[in-house]
């Protein structure tokens, strides 16, 4: 699988809804 | 109206780092226009105590927006993409 993360980090728009929670690997 | 430990305890922990990050955004955004959506995006995994004092302190927030642009950088440094310039 491919194992590069390139959309790392998440970015926070304003007015969006944060959904940054659900890409958090533990 | 400052931001406040129990306003955020008053919502779900999805809609607390959405408060944050509204608050935090347009500060990070006065030092680095290009990336404030990704800064934003990285300090909002810490803590929200942590979030909350970087609210309070424009040093300590500096600080962190130093701390992450240097690992952004860095990690866009590894991940090959587009490299303009």
């Amino acid at each position: 699988s491919n194992g590069t993360n390139a959309s790392w980090p998440p970015e926070f728009c304003p007015g969006v809804p944060w959904k940054g929670l659900q890409n958090i690997d533990p | 109206q400052p931001l406040t430990a129990s306003m955020l305890a008053a919502v779900p922990p999805q809609e607390q780092k959405q408060m944050l990050g509204e608050r935090l955004f347009p500060l990070i955004q006065d030092m680095h226009p290009s990336l404030a959506g990704k800064i934003t995006g990285m300090l909002l995994e810490m803590d929200n105590s942590e979030l909350l004092h970087m609210l309070e302190s424009t040093e300590s927030l500096r600080s962190k927006v130093d701390e992450a642009v240097a690992v952004l950088k860095a990690h866009q440094a590894k991940v090959p993409s587009t490299n303009v310039g």
